[in-house]
């Protein structure tokens, strides 16, 4: 269901290159569950946001579901993205002036889905993730372990085909980070693709197939 | 060095009211090494952040270098806070418009530090923790693990005698993770007390002091 080949990402600052990317070929099939690790700098998110049609590569292909996405305008890619793609950021990026419930609820209500409805997924998607009882709370009100799980939340809640985590429990204790794979775990289990970027070799571990990155290229790429 | 007596820390939202500490009290001595650990939402961010006199307790008294704090006024706490204290934030709080070197510098600028000395001291801050090839990035041109350590060398920068560190390994690998817990153990070892918020235990075990908060109160303050 995904295809890269080729892919290259640079990056200027001032009259520096930085290669992000230094061609990239990765192919993954529908309900696959792979972990990316790698070192701090090494192309982990950079990789995950072309995956997630957040960013365009420099060169080479990207074909989602047998859609070449690379060559499709932007209004397309954004469909496509909010149809096909929950992404769960390293930096979480919630809406400041809504509460964890507004979050949660606005892919859906963008998608059209009925005000019942709505309110009914959000509550299941806050509760598999212990958020019931904040979720009246704006995001300034939540500890960084709860906006995490927020962000999970949001991107969960939509049962997208591929759901990309950009480092999901690096806020969370022991406990809490086991729900949250769990719950993505119980996705995966339905079906839905899952790409985990992690620096916790437990919880590559225990990925069916295993990425390691290194300076912008895929420096191992393993079934378990 | 820290006495905290009796603290409390409660927020309302809308009509619910959370008890973030429920009565804390905790002893440090100068030069301490402590490790603070806990469910997502016990209370430990709340409990760092009055530590740095970024918030003030609604209940209880803290005395810092034996002065007391909760009785001064903001102007004496913000002096307090930048000529003493180290604050490593969970979500980093860089300034965006400055680069990786201009964000380490500013304390040093506030501090009325000469230029030539400024320019060394960030050199060698940047240089301890692997980002001098990024030292003209900005926030937004960093990866993840990279804005982390920017944060922790602004707050080393200055030497303080009091680092505060909320979780400064959550997104970095354990290659980079121990370069970071080497950088500050090595302050430590020269005198300064240092107090890290952690979810990860092989990093608590480090600590000659191990307190574990649960639901806004300390359930167990052990020295190893
Ligand atoms: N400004 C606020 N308004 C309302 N509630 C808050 C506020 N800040 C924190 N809280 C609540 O207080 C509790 C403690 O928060 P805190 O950030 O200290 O937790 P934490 O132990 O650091 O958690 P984590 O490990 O997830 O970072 C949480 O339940 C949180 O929802
Ligand atoms: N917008 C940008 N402009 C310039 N350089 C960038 C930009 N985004 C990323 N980089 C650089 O590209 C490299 C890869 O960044 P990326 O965020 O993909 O790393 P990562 O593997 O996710 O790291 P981490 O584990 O620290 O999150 C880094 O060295 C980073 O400095
Ligand atoms: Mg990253
Ligand atoms: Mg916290």
């Amino acid at each position: 269901v995904i295809e890269l080949t080729g892919i290259e990402r640079r990056f200027q600052v001032g009259d520096q290159v930085v290669a992000a990317l230094r061609g990239v070929d990765l192919t993954l099939g529908d309900g696959d569950y792979a972990a990316v690790m790698g070192p701090s700098g090494s192309g982990k998110s950079t990789l995950l946001n072309i995956l997630g049609l957040l960013d365009r590569p420099d060169a080479g292909t990207y074909a989602l579901g047998g859609v070449e996405t690379t060559s499709l305008n932007e209004e397309r890619r954004a469909r496509l993205r909010r149809e096909r793609i929950g992404f769960i950021f390293q930096s979480f990026h919630l809406i400041p002036r809504l509460t964890a419930a507004g979050n949660v609820e606005l892919p859906l209500t963008l998608a059209g889905v009925a005000p019942k409805e709505r309110r009914e997924r959000v509550a299941a998607a806050l509760d598999a993730l212990g958020l019931t009882p904040r979720a009246h709370h704006r995001p300034d009100q939540l500890s960084g372990g709860q906006r995490q799980r927020v962000a999970i939340a949001r991107a969960t809640v939509m049962a997208p085909e591929l759901i990309l985590a950009d480092e999901p429990t690096g806020n969370l204790d022991r406990a809490s980070g086991e729900e949250v794979i769990r719950a993505l775990e119980g996705l995966n289990a339905r079906g839905l693709t899952l790409i985990l970027v992690t620096h916790d070799p437990v919880l590559g571990g225990r990925a069916r197939r295993r990425i390691r990155m290194a300076d912008g290229a895929v420096a191992e790429d393993l079934c378990a």
